[in-house]
């Protein structure tokens, strides 16, 4: 497998812009040939040891990757598709030696549960979903949470998983009648959960109950509003946002990211800060992650940028690398590393501080 | 635009809307 991965760069790639710097760790290199589509990291546990396994995901192709040192990863596992295409890694948190995929080919048709057993004799892989599925999100406590159907039978499904990857508990939440476009867990808050919809509304769920808490309008200014983050603080829920189809302002550039306070009883809500790119810097956003108080896009330009949603300001920019637009950006879930692929399949890992 | 553009806050809102949200 060492040809599959070509040397390291031990140097900084991009130069520190407002305070933050990416450096070149390890890259892993694609050898099907096929479309790189994901990366995801998550822990993996053997013999009573717990180490970071890196997934990436191609159309047709998800591969698991072990770290043979801290810079060397060997692929050990691949999962093969033949009918329909690989969209996305589903990241489950508190999940270990599983892995949750999303398949289709404009929208989602599958959820399924890879395996990797030592006997091949084992199934490798499990459908979890089939139908028509819009949004998906892993959740802490071994839950994922979808939904699917059209507005006339929508259904929204909480899953709790087994140690064996089984399906322990089914959870149904009160559907919005309104087409969910994202999911996210109000950091800190266990029972709640957060959707964004198709008609510009925040919604908000008791996972416990199935509850569906209120709906709260914001802005109409921006459409497809895709949720990241979401915390409550003194009786107020933050959300950061991001606005694919988002349009330059004179006076504030681009706005890639945004941060919005919401009062959940009143559900008045306003913008407490956006996140635009550099003057000079074009592109809207296309793609993107948050961790903590650091969000990080691929923009149309190609380009890769970081915020500190602290600082409120942009704090690298990743140009494209070998003239290659970058095509997705994650954190990696176990460390301060951010993986950046191309669509040809290289994996970029970069130390980020 | 302050606080107070948000309307009287409470802190125990999940609680206090998962009362009130229908079943």
């Amino acid at each position: 497998h060492s040809t599959e991965q070509t040397e390291i760069a031990d140097r900084p790639v991009c130069d520190s812009l407002n305070s933050g710097s990416l450096q070149l760790v390890s890259k892993l290199k694609n050898p099907s040939g096929s479309c790189s589509v994901d990366v995801s990291v998550m822990w993996w546990e053997e013999a009573g040891f717990k180490e970071p396994r890196i997934i990436t995901a191609c159309e047709y192709v998800v591969s698991l990757w072990k770290p043979m040192d801290p810079c060397q990863w060997e692929k050990i596992h691949t999962w093969h598709f033949t009918e329909v295409p690989v969209l996305q890694i589903v990241p489950v948190p508190d999940v270990c030696n599983l892995v949750f995929v999303a398949l289709g080919n404009l929208e989602i048709r599958e959820i399924r549960t890879l395996l990797c057993s030592s006997d091949d004799k084992n199934e490798k892989q499990k459908l979890l979903k089939s139908g028509n599925i819009k949004a998906v999100l892993g959740l802490t406590e071994r839950r994922l949470v979808s939904s699917s159907g059209t507005l006339c039978d929508q259904q929204v499904e909480v899953v709790t998983f087994a140690d064996d990857g089984g399906t322990k508990e089914k959870q149904f939440l009160m559907p919005p009648k309104e087409t969910i476009l994202t999911f996210a867990e109000v950091q800190g808050m266990q029972e709640a959960l957060l959707g964004t919809t198709a008609m510009n509304n925040v919604t908000i769920w008791n996972l416990k109950t199935g509850q569906l808490l209120k709906k709260i309008r914001i802005d109409d200014s921006y459409q497809a509003t895709v949720c990241h983050k979401a915390y409550s603080e003194m009786g107020l829920l933050f959300v950061v946002l991001s606005h694919p189809c988002a349009k330059e302002t004179e006076s504030s550039g681009s706005p890639v990211f945004q941060l919005i306070v919401m009062n959940p009883k009143t559900t008045l809500n306003m913008g407490v800060m956006l996140y635009c790119l550099p003057p000079g810097q074009a592109g809207r956003f296309l793609e993107g992650d948050v961790k903590d108080h650091f969000a990080a896009a691929v923009l149309t330009s190609g380009t890769i940028a970081i915020w500190d949603l602290l600082l409120g300001h942009c704090t690298v920019l990743l140009p494209p690398s070998s003239a290659q637009s970058w095509s997705f950006v994650k954190w990696s879930g176990t460390d301060s590393h951010v993986l950046a692929g191309q669509k040809d399949g290289n994996i970029f890992i970069y130390r980020y501080s | 635009c302050s606080k107070a553009d948000l309307g009287p806050i409470s802190l125990n809102w999940f609680e206090e809307l998962s009362s009130e949200a229908p079943p």
